[in-house]
């Protein structure tokens, strides 16, 4: 489920 | 965000201040990996491909843009104007040890088969290892100037730094980052020695130099 990893950190 | 994250992101934009500083100050880039530096261009690139396509906030947008530009930019002090202080025949780790299997671990771990998926995992991998060059350096020099490791703290603090944020995300949110976690665990992993020499030494006012 790629909103789980949706990478908002740096 | 949380405190321990935004500490993260101050001590890693303090780190390239620091390194900017250190060179433009000594007018020289002796003792820093330009192996190293070229990687974190390839890590600043190849995760923040989502730049113009998914907005966070002006905050992580700003960074993103900031991260690219500095890394660049040193390259840009290490290659063109400071070309002279850059001794290759020092920087001797090779790099291909690190990228490729980087690249495996990245097609075989990763939150979907996109090209955009794989290269973000593909930074991740490659951030861990990134500064075993610069490591690697320093072990043959056995010495560093003391901005050197100033630097190299602040870098290695914004890894530490992200791992409560991890804690504290699970708690809070049940968010949890496998890929990132594990990758950053093996990140701060590797400047534990550094730690060592850099708070029994360093902070006490000596030189930075390992046992013969």
């Amino acid at each position: 489920d790629p909103s789980s990893h949706s990478h908002d950190e740096l | 965000m949380n405190i321990f994250r935004f500490l993260g992101d101050l001590s890693h934009l303090a780190s390239i201040f620091i390194l900017i500083h250190k060179i433009q100050t000594t007018r020289s880039c002796r003792g820093i990996s330009f192996k190293t530096q070229a990687v974190y261009v390839a890590v600043f690139v190849t995760r923040y491909l989502d730049l113009f396509t998914t907005f966070v906030s002006v905050y992580n947008t700003s960074m993103k843009i900031f991260f690219i530009a500095s890394s660049c930019y040193i390259l840009y002090l290490m290659k063109v104007r400071f070309r002279p202080t850059n001794d290759p025949s020092i920087d001797t780790f090779r790099v291909e040890y690190l990228v490729g299997p980087c690249a495996v671990l990245a097609l075989i771990f990763n939150y979907g088969y996109s090209v955009t998926e794989v290269l973000w995992s593909l930074s991740i991998f490659l951030e861990s290892v990134a500064i075993l060059p610069q490591l690697f350096m320093l072990q043959r020099t056995g010495e560093a100037e003391t901005i050197t490791t100033h630097y190299l703290a602040a870098l290695g603090a914004y890894r530490a730094l992200y791992i409560p944020n991890w804690i504290y995300r699970y708690f809070s949110e049940g968010y949890v980052d496998p890929i990132s976690v594990t990758a950053g665990l093996v990140q701060t992993g590797l400047y534990l020695d550094f730690f060592y020499v850099y708070f029994t030494k360093v902070l006490q006012g000596q030189k930075f130099e390992l046992p013969a």
